[in-house]
């Protein structure tokens, strides 16, 4: 939309329409539109090359970027808590975050902590096998606090260098379920009180504003280090994500874009506004 | 809300006669607001507030209620027909055993549905079987049977098989178990997705569903539109169920969808457990997509 056109009103509406259809939400698409509109004024910009890199700044500009923590001596082992509504792609991402720590040469140990859904356990152990890393699991409707105490206390006395778990998903309206949540947080600074050393809540890029509905109510009951957004590999954008980093200060660590075990990427911010006008 | 959004913005109705063109232009922006915060697609919300801007126009001011009660009252109507009748009649007749298939995105609540369509069916007096076609997700076969085990359901799979080959078999299976109904639970896709796609199309032509329904997460944002286009296009289907309405998403997805498909929504999803599904209240829905 931006092939040689000048500047005028049509063209910042048109602009504004697909910021919304990208799910940026219409109080931080208007936030995005009036500083633009100032600096168009204030550069007195006439390109829409201009603009394009502007809008794309802007945009970027409004991710929290993590900063890496040094690692000199890293946690061992470290403990990556991966929570989320239902279906977001958590146990699948996992998968593809476990290949990457092997990929690195470290001794991974996935939790099966999701003890509620039908065959929760035996698509995490599918997983498991295809990375080669090994699972630690109790019984479908076991306790799953229990299967993280266990899981913790194996993976200091195997000396794994990452523990992941597993959860299953659960709609955070949902108060005893966050509860649970909670609990199973208690259980891992229990046996690791430095953990979890990383909360990753995990959102799906076709969700529209309850994402940040999502945000709040984990990182109140949680909190929360970074966000996975995944399915981007469809046609939804993930907008919501601008302002969850924006305004609650949560990094976007990785993207999902597909199925297997290897489509995970880091977060980029310019790619991410440039898919926005694609 | 949005009624006591409407009164500011409806002040200057106090002592007039007539809504008008002036008078509700606030009003009408404000809605606009509310729908895209409620996930309603832009072009969709545009075109409604367009028929609210018509319907409301040239109204005479009601001394009864507020001037946002009665904007208020235009909208939830005007939403509550666009969004259709409740009904959720499947198209069960003909020679046993219908065919039920269920499509749609990734983690859309397919499987789940499966399940609670199964026990739906049941409590009605129908014979359904559940038959497993998703052979990509890990252990997605094992969801299905162990779903299907809980509500003493049959389950069809085979091993080593593939989509259109494990539904033609199951029809043998549903008749030789003597049951009525047969529920395809199909792999998530994208509807970008050409070969995926392809396989729906070719298990619709080869199998021939009497019923066929889209899957769409009920916190579905504006990408609503472009998954229930693509899928009706490719394969015409007759209604749509929306899960994961048990949450707090506000549900727009129902309208969009509604709106570029002109299908039905049939069932919703309010829950985890076989038990958890409701037929379509079109008066429910308007008033939460209104907040
Ligand atoms: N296209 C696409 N599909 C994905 C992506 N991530 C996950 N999926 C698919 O989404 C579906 C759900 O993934 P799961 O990993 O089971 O999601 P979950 O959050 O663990 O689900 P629950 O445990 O039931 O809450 C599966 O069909 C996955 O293959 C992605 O990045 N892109
Ligand atoms: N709260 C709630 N959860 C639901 C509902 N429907 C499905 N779920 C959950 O959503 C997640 C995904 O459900 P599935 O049935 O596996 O979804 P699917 O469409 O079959 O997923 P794929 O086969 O991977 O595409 C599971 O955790 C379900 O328990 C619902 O109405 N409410
Ligand atoms: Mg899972
Ligand atoms: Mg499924």
């Amino acid at each position: 939309i931006f092939f040689a056109r000048k500047i005028d009103d049509d063209l910042l509406e048109e602009i504004e329409d697909l910021l919304i259809s990208g799910d940026v939400g219409v109080s931080t698409t208007q936030e995005i539109m009036e500083r633009v509109k100032r600096q168009v004024k204030r550069k007195n910009y006439d390109s829409t090359e201009q603009l394009f890199d502007l809008l794309k700044t802007e945009i970027a500009g409004m991710f929290i970027t993590r900063l890496q923590p040094t690692d000199l001596h890293p946690p061992k082992p470290r403990v990556i808590f991966v929570i989320g509504v239902n279906g977001t792609g958590k146990t699948t991402s996992i998968a593809k975050l476990a290949l990457r720590y092997h990929q690195q040469g470290k001794q991974v140990l996935l939790v099966a902590a999701d003890t509620f859904r039908a065959a929760a356990i035996e698509q995490l152990q599918i997983w498991a096998e295809r990375v080669g890393a090994e699972m630690i699991k109790h019984h479908e409707g076991a306790d799953p606090s229990a299967v993280v105490y266990d899981a913790l206390e194996a993976a200091k006395s195997r000396q794994k260098d990452i523990v992941i778990i597993d959860t299953a998903g659960r709609l955070h309206t949902k108060i005893n379920l966050m509860e649970e949540l909670k609990k199973m947080q208690r259980v891992i600074q229990k046996v690791i009180p430095e953990a979890p050393h990383q909360t990753l809540l995990v959102l799906d890029a076709t969700t529209g504003q309850n994402s940040i509905s999502q945000s709040k109510q984990f990182i109140d009951a949680v909190g929360v280090d970074g966000i996975i957004l995944t399915k981007l590999d469809g046609t939804a954008k993930g907008g919501a994500v601008i302002a969850i980093s924006y305004e609650l200060g949560l990094p976007v660590d990785y993207v999902g874009l597909g199925e297997k075990i290897d489509d995970l990427e880091p977060f980029d911010p310019n790619l991410f506004a440039e898919g926005l006008f694609q | 809300d949005l009624t006591a959004k409407l009164e500011a913005t409806l002040k200057k109705l106090r002592g007039q006669g007539k809504l008008t063109e002036d008078n509700i232009a606030d009003s009408l922006k404000e809605i606009r607001r509310s729908l895209l915060e409620a996930d309603v697609n832009y072009r969709i919300a545009k075109e409604f507030i367009e028929r609210i801007r018509q319907k409301a126009v040239g109204e005479e001011v009601i001394r009864s209620v507020t001037p946002g009660q009665q904007i208020v009252k235009i909208v939830h109507d005007e939403l509550v027909e666009l969004m259709g009748k409740s009904q959720s009649d499947l198209k069960l007749s003909g020679i046993p055993p219908a065919i039920i298939m269920l499509c749609g995105l990734q983690g859309s609540g397919k499987t789940t549905f499966a399940a609670k369509l199964a026990n739906f069916l049941r409590k009605k007096g129908r014979h359904p079987m559940l038959v497993a076609a998703d052979i990509y997700r890990p252990a997605a076969i094992q969801q299905l049977q162990i779903l299907g085990k809980n509500l003493n359901v049959p389950v069809y799979a085979e091993e080593n098989s593939v989509p259109v080959q494990i539904c033609r078999s199951s029809i043998k299976a549903a008749r030789e178990k003597s049951c009525d109904v047969l529920i395809l639970d199909t792999a998530g896709r994208l509807h970008i997705d050409q070969e995926m796609m392809q396989e729906l199309e070719n298990i619709k032509k080869e199998i021939t569903p009497q019923e066929i329904l889209f899957v769409a997460d009920g916190m579905t944002g504006q990408d609503a539109v472009n998954a229930a286009s693509q899928f009706l296009e490719r394969l015409d289907f007759h209604g749509v169920v929306l899960t994961k309405m048990d949450g707090d998403a506000r549900g727009g997805a129902a309208l969009s969808i509604r709106q570029v498909t002109n299908r039905p929504i049939k069932f919703v999803g309010i829950g985890e457990k076989p038990d958890a599904l409701e037929t379509f209240h079109p008066e429910r829905m308007a008033s939460r997509i209104l907040g």
